[in-house]
């Protein structure tokens, strides 16, 4: 049965697809299968892969979802995403009470894999609230800067208004990863110690650099973990894999 | 009459709102009154100049927007944002034909103005087009990243799209602004290199180093060009100003 895991944060650049790439790329490595699901019209988590995005959005797509899905290289299976501009207006008119065709044909493609990881685009609008119907439990990446801050406060704010309308079923954190750390900064060091002071339990004590290879990986069409085995940031994602199976196997 | 620029690019974390604070700011010290409307629920560019954020959103509001407006410590004026979930909801779902309410209250409040900067969301939705069809030329932040040089397809189609719907009236690019320039990543001056090749007239000579004190001063309600007179960047967004008064000028 998948754990199905939204990676959401409405502030832009903070590493949302950076970390659903690598962090899937790590869960296969640690022996899971893993579905990574791009909901963003920009279509970073496709193109992250090296494939090409589809014409039309698979969430409104006539076709069943597991004909969509393509194999990538290092072992993830992706559910591409479309940059249909048409579609993403759909998608953001769709009322709420037509998220649930969405949110079951997404958990049916999941329950074929251990893990499915969606990749949200940064807004609160309703292709992220649709990610946070389907999924189990939400990653929030963080930069550490201080805009980053500012909008903790809203994601927070959506994920107990998502928790409200799906009834019982609670929403939990699976964590907040702060992201791009770069220890000459002082304010990196400053959101740090702020993140973790207001968010004790909910902060992964992983913390992953801001280095060169990740963004280098990205433009090869790769995961860091498969382009720079030794980079800091394959260390700091494969804590973070071992952080994310612990927390689950715990939830 | 005001030269209104909407600084838009979809990709998150570009710099939209650093370069609004900073530019706007750069503006007044080189003798205009320049207008700062912030577009983005996230409200960063009202948070940025250590405002409050309104309850409701402006655009959707009532009240004048002259009445909505505040001055600000270094000169700009501000239209703030609002978070408000619902407004965004509302301005997301708004049919292009009401658009040009919204469009000529902006107009007549940037009248007031030399400039005028509107700060956009990090998407390709309505309020990213009410902003087109508000502005008479467009500034898109890039930054030195693979990610970011995928994205500007989506941007130019977009931006094609609203001249089409706005019939004769063209909206030109205003340029093409590479920012967060780290010279020890080779990858930043591969982006800087191929961005050039494609758009050698669009690209604005000026690139704004990625440096600590940028992000700094956003941290204490200042632009860095108030904060901290002698960065580099300072310098950069000076030579930022002279290029688009020259180029407003001939526009
Ligand atoms: N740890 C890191 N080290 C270096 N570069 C990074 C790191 N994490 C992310 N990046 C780079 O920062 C940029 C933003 O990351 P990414 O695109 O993953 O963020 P995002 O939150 O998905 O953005 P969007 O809001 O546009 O969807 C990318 O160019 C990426 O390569
Ligand atoms: N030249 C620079 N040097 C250092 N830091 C920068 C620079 N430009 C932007 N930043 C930092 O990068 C982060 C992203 O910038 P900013 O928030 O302005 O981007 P944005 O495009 O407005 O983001 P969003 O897509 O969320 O609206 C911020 O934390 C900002 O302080
Ligand atoms: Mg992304
Ligand atoms: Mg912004």
């Amino acid at each position: 049965m998948a754990h199905i895991i939204a990676i959401a944060n409405q502030k832009g650049g903070v590493g949302k697809t950076t970390t659903a790439i690598n962090l899937g790329v790590a869960l296969v490595m640690a022996g899971r299968t893993c579905l990574v699901v791009d909901g963003d019209p920009q279509c970073n988590a496709t193109t992250g892969f090296g494939l090409r995005p589809l014409p039309r959005h698979p969430w409104l797509s006539p076709q069943s979802l597991d004909q969509l899905v393509s194999p990538t290289e290092e072992g993830v299976t992706l559910l591409p995403g479309s940059p249909c501009r048409q579609d993403a207006d759909k998608l953001s008119a769709l009322p709420t009470a037509r998220f649930r065709t969405v949110v079951s044909r997404l958990r049916t493609l999941a329950k074929g894999f251990d893990f499915a990881l969606i990749d949200c685009p940064p807004s609160l609008g309703k292709i992220t609230q649709i990610a946070l119907h389907t999924a189990d439990t939400v990653l929030v990446p963080l930069q550490c800067e201080y805009f980053a801050m500012e909008g903790l406060a809203q994601m927070c704010g959506l994920i107990e208004f998502i928790r409200k309308q799906r009834g019982q079923q609670a929403l939990p954190l699976l964590g907040i990863l702060l992201n791009q750390f770069d220890p000459s900064w002082q304010i990196a060091h400053e959101v740090v110690a702020e993140v973790r002071s207001y968010f004790p339990q909910a902060c992964f004590k992983t913390v992953i650099p801001r280095e060169q290879a990740v963004s280098e990986a990205t433009s090869h069409g790769h995961s860091v973990v498969t382009y720079s085995p030794r980079a800091r940031a394959t260390l700091a994602y494969a804590m973070l894999t071992v952080e994310t199976l612990y927390r689950c196997d715990s939830n």
